[in-house]
């Protein structure tokens, strides 16, 4: 099954 | 102080309709090189990122850096009062707590002055790392809008492939399933055409929510073409290009595996 992840997975704060 | 006179005010306009479905309101970082925004959806899925350059305005000053926190809501309320072909200007103090829009038709027979609030929005700001995307395919804008609407009706989820020469977008649900093919073109200079580039030739295929797909879409009256950018387990990018100084980019988390 697929889950929608947030983009802070991918991004980083600044 | 800061002075913007944008000649095609109709830019502004499509590109917060691109904008205020997605973000309730942002702060609008003026600087000497430009106009720029970047916000993320309440969910935290999407980020959308606008820059306009000082070379796609007419006049362009910028003393100090400004920060305009804008209502969306209420900035497009004011904009839907300027006809397409007026120029619009915007103008702020140094340190704002409120921005002057003034539109004046292309004739110079009227002239409209509004006045925005400012607000303090305490956003974070997301760096987006350099990424080597696998896949980028240029299609033309409206066919883009066409295949999100039409495969939305399939389902909340939208499949996007690319393989050597060619996109394919599928969607499944409960009523049937479709896939729709785009080939690429010969010529690739056109607007009209398909342009399919791959890093290694390897295909790549990722899951995106239908919904932000659709979102994304409601800037396309700012360019004849989208660009698509893929890259396995990394956020899809779709850039619609503000001619050649600015651009409005969404980035969007793929649905992945649990």
């Amino acid at each position: 099954k697929k889950v929608q992840p947030t983009l802070s997975r991918f991004f980083t704060t600044k | 102080m800061f002075e913007a006179r944008l000649l095609q005010g109709s830019i502004l306009k499509k590109a917060l309709e691109g904008i205020r479905e997605l973000i309730t309101s942002g702060n609008w970082e003026c600087s000497s090189a430009g106009i720029s925004m970047q916000g993320m959806d309440p969910s935290h899925v999407a980020l959308t990122v606008l820059m306009l350059q000082n070379d796609l305005f007419d006049q362009f000053r910028c003393d100090r850096n400004v920060t305009l926190g804008l209502n969306h809501a209420t900035f497009s309320k004011i904009l839907k009062c300027a006809a397409n072909d007026d120029i619009i200007t915007l103008k702020a103090e140094d340190q704002p707590d409120e921005c002057n829009l003034l539109f004046q038709s292309a004739n110079d027979d009227k002239t409209s002055d509004f006045i925005i609030k400012l607000t303090d929005i305490d956003q974070e700001t997301l760096g987006i790392p350099d990424t080597e995307y696998a896949a980028t395919v240029k299609v033309p804008s409206v066919e883009f809008q066409r295949i999100c609407r039409d495969l939305s009706q399939f389902g909340d989820t939208i499949i996007i492939s690319v393989k050597k020469g060619c996109v394919e977008f599928s969607g499944t649900g409960e009523i049937g399933s479709a896939k729709i093919a785009l080939k690429e073109s010969g010529n690739v200079d056109d607007d009209e055409k398909v342009s399919v580039e791959m890093d290694k030739d390897t295909p790549c295929s990722l899951s995106f929510a239908s919904r932000y797909l659709n979102y994304f879409t409601k800037a396309t009256s700012l360019s004849d073409t989208v660009t698509l950018q893929l890259c396995p387990e990394h956020p899809l990018v779709v850039s619609y290009d503000i001619g050649d100084n600015g651009s409005l980019k969404y980035y969007l988390a793929p649905k992945i595996e649990e």
